[in-house]
């Protein structure tokens, strides 16, 4: 119904011009309807604004800004409506060192309202998180879980090469 | 609704059974390429009721169960099983919103037939996904995100971005 | 021909004039997101002729041109020379293959006038396609892969697969 | 032309087959024309047999799988009709460190005969390069190149978080 898409659209709105200073260290950004007045068919634009630069066309942003842009849209609607959990496959794979960090605090409030799933080949990613689950193939082609130790990973990925 | 115990047994790269207790807070699976972490998210979305076989980066249902290595033989069914803690009774079904825990299985196997069971009682495909309704959680919301999806959100059309909201709401 | 000397200046996030030399073998172009790595690729693309603007991740060609920051006005040019060493003279045109290094330029003024150069020469842009025909190294050539672009090998219909081998041919 | 399209698809095939192997340790893979009889028509399907694991649609392999799966392609074909020179940008990304290490041994063959440009996020890759270039935003919007020195790479990387 229009009413209700409009109220969500505002309250994700609000929270994506919150998020994304966050995620960017800086910057704004913010939600446009492409049709605001027929609320039903319209299309929903982000309008981003990195630090120091510019609001400039989606298409020109950098591999890693069009993700952590993504990734800030997502959070929204999360915090908005929380699900009871989060499936998140690998995700912070264009991140750089600086992103990843940014992107991990925010995901450890997000794991205050929702249980969070997370694959990732990220150190950093895996460091933030409360606890991990290595998955191998000893034998090809069978997967069987392994416990992993937090401090052995990075000896242990050595071990792997 | 939290998720507690996962059971994947004969899902894609996973013969042996594999048991993950998932604890409170963030958990993040690891391993190198091609071990079989997005096939973990691949079996929760299909014991919650995903019937698109291309969600599932397959193209017919079979494709699910594991179909063998040089070493070892196909085997003819997949099954994977699924716990939750049910700490949101408000958002569950009347029948179900008693129990504290509420487990669904899905079975499928070669010759075609499926099976459904909630805490072991067979049921319907429609009463796994309503388990789901109203809690935002079904296998198409927005709370899974799956490997490559993230940059579809920028590159989407307006009207497909929509539908994030839409589905929010 | 290999790849010596880079000059941009005015083009995408380069106000600034950045001179990069080339060395054989294999360089790494590093930095943190949205710094300008992948810049420098289209940079090399559009001075090879490159004339589709989505293939430069743009909407209109003046897109290519700083447009400027908070605390910096925009600019109206933008300009990138690609200077190559002639190591496979018989690669090149006739005209063209006495000399030990080529130099190609191109210009875009805001109000949508170009200039092509080669050796400081004006000429036309078919000129700047030609330096690089028949040596499999024109600005649609497999010898780019873009950000995102190999994935597209294996998700891609057969029939566009095709294409990779035909350009080779 | 029929005849030229048949013959660099059997070169490309021959070295797909043996390029695989070497980025995967181990499998097998091949081409086939999904129309044999009209090469100027056919698509071309790549044929993937991971180590230990049986020949399965492609669309079932995972990421990291999938892109060196391309990787092998585009390799192959760079070695058939080595262009003068190759810009890659962050085609290593999905890689785990086994895989990248492998990559950058066969991409070190590639050089012999082509110039290469990376773009890359991967440490391991930086340290096979022979030469590398940072580029920053000291001033938000505007890039500028800087000196990289290999061995201080990982303190510079903290420094900048
Ligand atoms: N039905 C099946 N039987 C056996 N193996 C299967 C089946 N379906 C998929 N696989 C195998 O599972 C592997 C893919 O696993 P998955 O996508 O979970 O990897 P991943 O751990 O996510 O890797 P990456 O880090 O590269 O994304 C492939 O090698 C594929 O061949
Ligand atoms: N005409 C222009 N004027 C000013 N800035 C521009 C222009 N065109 C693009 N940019 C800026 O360049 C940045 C993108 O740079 P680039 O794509 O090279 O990043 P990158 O270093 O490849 O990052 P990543 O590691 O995330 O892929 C964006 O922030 C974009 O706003
Ligand atoms: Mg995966
Ligand atoms: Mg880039």
């Amino acid at each position: 119904t229009q009413k209700l898409f409009m109220e969500m659209f505002n309250n994700v709105n609000e929270q994506f011009k919150a998020m994304f200073p966050r995620l960017f260290a800086g910057g704004s950004a913010w939600l446009e309807l492409t049709q605001p007045n027929t609320p039903l068919e319209t299309g929903v634009e982000l309008m981003i604004h990195p630090p120091g630069k510019k609001v400039t066309r989606l298409s020109l942003l950098s591999g890693g800004e069009k993700a952590l842009s993504a990734i800030a849209f997502i959070f929204s609607i999360f915090l908005i409506n929380p699900a009871s959990y989060c499936l998140l496959d690998e995700i912070d794979a264009p991140l750089d060192e600086a992103n990843t960090n940014r992107f991990n605090e925010l995901l450890k409030i997000i794991g205050e309202k929702s249980q969070i799933i997370m694959i990732s080949h990220n150190k950093r990613s895996m460091e933030f998180s409360d606890m991990l689950f290595g998955v191998t193939m000893g034998e090809s082609g069978v997967s069987k879980l392994v416990s992993v130790d937090i401090e052995k990973l990075s000896g242990r990925s050595n071990a792997q090469n | 609704m939290r998720l507690k115990r996962l059971e994947i047994i004969g899902f894609k790269s996973f013969p042996d059974k594999c048991i993950i207790d998932f604890p409170l807070g963030i958990s993040a699976i690891v391993g190198p390429n091609g071990c079989g972490k997005s096939n973990i998210i691949d079996a929760i979305k299909w014991v919650m009721g995903e019937q698109s076989i291309k969600q599932l980066r397959g193209k017919s249902m079979g494709d699910v169960i594991f179909s063998g290595t040089e070493k070892r033989l196909q085997l003819n069914m997949a099954e994977v099983s699924l716990t939750l803690s049910n700490d949101t009774p408000e958002t569950v079904e009347a029948d179900l919103s008693q129990l504290t825990e509420i487990m669904i299985t899905r079975r499928l196997f070669r010759s075609g037939e499926s099976a459904y069971l909630i805490n072991k009682q067979p049921c319907r495909l429609k009463d796994i996904h309503n388990v789901f309704l109203g809690s935002g959680m079904g296998a198409k919301s927005c709370a899974i995100v799956q490997q490559g999806n993230i940059g579809a959100i920028t590159d989407a059309a307006p009207e497909e971005r929509r539908t994030f909201i839409e589905e929010a709401a």
